[in-house]
């Protein structure tokens, strides 16, 4: 890992005397490159070095028997700062039905989530209603009804289009007390401007108290392009990183938090739909760093 | 000289940054500047267009030292089985509704088989397909042994005398040591059946990945042996380009690349075409 790239890096470096803020000039390549390897996007990159190289020509490092541990430490720190050191909870309207929003890529986890969410409102004593409101996908409206009866939750198919439904959803969760509405929507790319404008069509119908991205752990450097896409046409207010049960080690993460200042408020951890956890952002920082 | 010196550092940089974001990770486009400096002399580093051209060669080199495999009709009367298997959420169910629909076009006779019996509406979502473009699923229940169902289909395909029988599996994350053995039962089930049968194995990759898809390709290949990849979603943003990473290491061919959600999305693998993308 990087604490062995910059062990080796010193002991080398060490052997010419005193470190100076030249030799800090190859250790930071080496965290330039596992954060590459991280899948971090390159610009994102790029501007969290400046941090780390400001508190890595310090004497906190150049000073330090273990300069390798040091500059791992600072790096584990900053990340843990961009990365978000306080928890932002899930917003929500007490009087009206209040609508949470989930967006995304295709295929990045949106349905799975929507249910996993529902069992998470349902043990805070919250009664949502989950919405098919993807129109689209084949079976889509299946797949979200068979995750609902799986948990007892309750799920609104309509007919039409998306924003009809949503729309109708609201109607039937007022008359039987749901609270809040889970709308889950098709997947879509952030390049697709009709697909971009129904969601803000929604957004604006909707009022949702939350707008959720939900993104893939393994996305490569183009996890900045659609969570600025996103973000821009809707006003995200967080996300969540799916299928970080497997082993990727999601530097998107820190792309995306990084770009949009919105905070990752769940992750999932499996298909199951216990599978879902509140965000942390030192286990994804030391996660990063591998 | 001065200019030479000048003009060749700032190029050799964006260049390489060009090819990370394009997600050919930070190794590989190491090794591609590398390469750079061996063919150009210091001259010919100022041109941009000329050190564009050799960036492209020695990617397209890469890329077309596999050929795909065939995917017509059998000539001994076999079906030709297709095994498609990736990590959730990558395009497989999609990716066979529109491979269907482009064998079926070129007259072949197609089954399909449901072997994603986990996923919540894998199968129903797999007969919408079907129906779409005329093909015949074959399916059990919901949380089947999705080994059973491939014996099946593999009996169906036989029996109908298909020309290609296309599987459907579930999303597995390659980390997932249970989820890998089911895959390879599935494989040696297939093998056993029709030994010596015309027998793809296609990894179904979303563009949009990063790095790890490497570690996926590797753990798929040693399970049970790719003989192509499906690049799909390229329709979004992202380049796909750690398809050059696996294709230099793991050698597999690059059959398809999916451009959308609809029936005709499914385009056969252009080298030229995937290399020009990445410097737009
Ligand atoms: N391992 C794992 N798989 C997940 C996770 N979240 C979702 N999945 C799987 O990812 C695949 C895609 O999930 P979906 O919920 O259908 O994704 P989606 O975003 O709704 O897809 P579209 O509606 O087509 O855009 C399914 O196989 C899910 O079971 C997770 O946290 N871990
Ligand atoms: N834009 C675009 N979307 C695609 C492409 N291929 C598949 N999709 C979409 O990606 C999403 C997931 O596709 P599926 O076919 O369900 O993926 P899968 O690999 O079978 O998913 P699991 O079985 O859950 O692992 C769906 O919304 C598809 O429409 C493509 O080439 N381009
Ligand atoms: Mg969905
Ligand atoms: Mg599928």
């Amino acid at each position: 890992g990087l604490a062995e790239r910059l062990a080796l890096v010193f002991k080398r470096l060490r052997g010419h005397g005193r470190l100076t803020e030249e030799n800090i000039i190859e250790a930071l390549r080496e965290v330039r490159l596992a954060l590459l390897e991280a899948d971090v996007n390159f610009k994102v990159v790029k501007g969290f070095i400046e941090r780390v190289r400001e508190r890595a020509v310090g004497r906190e490092v150049l000073e330090s028997l273990t300069p390798g541990q040091q500059v791992v430490k600072v790096v584990y720190e900053e990340l843990v700062g961009v990365l978000g050191s306080t928890r932002v909870p899930l917003a929500y309207a007490q009087d009206s039905p209040s609508a949470l929003m989930l967006v995304g890529l295709h295929g990045s986890g949106k349905t799975t989530t929507a249910a996993k969410l529902g069992r998470w409102l349902l043990s805070e004593g919250r009664s949502p209603l989950l919405v098919a409101a993807d129109q689209t996908r084949p079976a889509a409206r299946e797949q979200l009804q068979i995750l609902g009866n799986s948990l007892g939750l309750p799920v609104f198919v309509g007919t039409g289009t998306s924003l009809q439904v949503c729309q109708e959803s609201r109607a039937v969760a007022k008359e039987r007390g749901h609270n809040p509405l889970i709308l889950d929507t098709s997947g879509r790319l952030h390049v697709d401007e009709p697909l971009m404008q129904e969601l803000v069509a929604i957004k604006q119908a909707m009022c949702p108290a939350e707008i959720l991205m939900v993104a893939d752990a393994m996305t490569g450097q183009d996890a900045v392009n659609s969570a600025l896409r996103f973000d821009a046409d809707l006003g995200l207010t967080g996300f969540v990183l799916t299928k970080l049960d497997g082993d990727a080690r999601g530097g998107a993460a820190l792309s995306i938090r990084s770009v949009t200042g919105k905070p990752i408020k769940f992750v999932g951890v499996g298909e199951k739909l216990d599978a879902l956890e509140p965000f942390h952002p030192d286990r994804m920082a030391s996660r990063i760093l591998g | 000289l001065f200019a030479a010196n000048a003009g060749s550092a700032p190029t050799l940089e964006a260049l390489e940054e060009l090819l990370i974001a394009a997600d050919l990770g930070p190794i590989v486009a190491g090794q591609i500047i590398a390469a750079l400096h061996q063919r150009l002399g210091r001259r010919d580093l100022k041109e941009l267009r000329h050190v564009e051209e050799t960036v492209k060669e020695e990617i397209l080199s890469v890329l077309k030292a596999t050929t795909p495999p065939p995917l017509s009709a059998d000539p001994d009367a076999r079906p030709r089985v297709f095994l498609f298997l990736g990590v959730n959420g990558s395009g497989k169910t999609t990716t066979i509704g529109k491979f269907a629909k482009r064998l079926i076009d070129e007259g072949g006779k197609v089954i399909v088989a449901g072997a994603d019996t986990f996923r919540a509406a894998a199968i129903e979502q797999l007969q919408v397909w079907g129906k779409r473009v005329g093909a015949h699923v074959v399916c059990h229940q919901a949380g089947a042994d999705p080994s059973a169902v491939v014996f099946d289909a593999l009996q169906a395909a036989v029996a109908r005398q298909a020309t290609h029988l296309l599987i459907d599996t579930a999303g597995r994350l390659h980390t997932k040591r249970n989820l890998m053995e089911e895959l390879k039962k599935i494989h040696r089930v297939i093998s056993r059946q029709m030994p010596g049968a015309p027998y793809e194995r296609f990894m179904v990759l979303d563009a949009t990945s990063g790095l790890n898809a490497l570690a996926q390709a590797r753990e798929f290949h040693d399970a049970v042996g790719l003989t192509g990849l499906v690049l799909t979603k390229l329709d979004g943003t992202a380049k796909g380009g750690i398809v050059v990473a696996i294709a230099q290491h793991l050698k597999v061919p690059i059959a398809f690349v999916g451009l959308g959600e609809g029936l005709d999305d499914l385009q056969p693998f252009s080298p030229e075409a995937f290399t020009d993308a990445l410097f737009v």
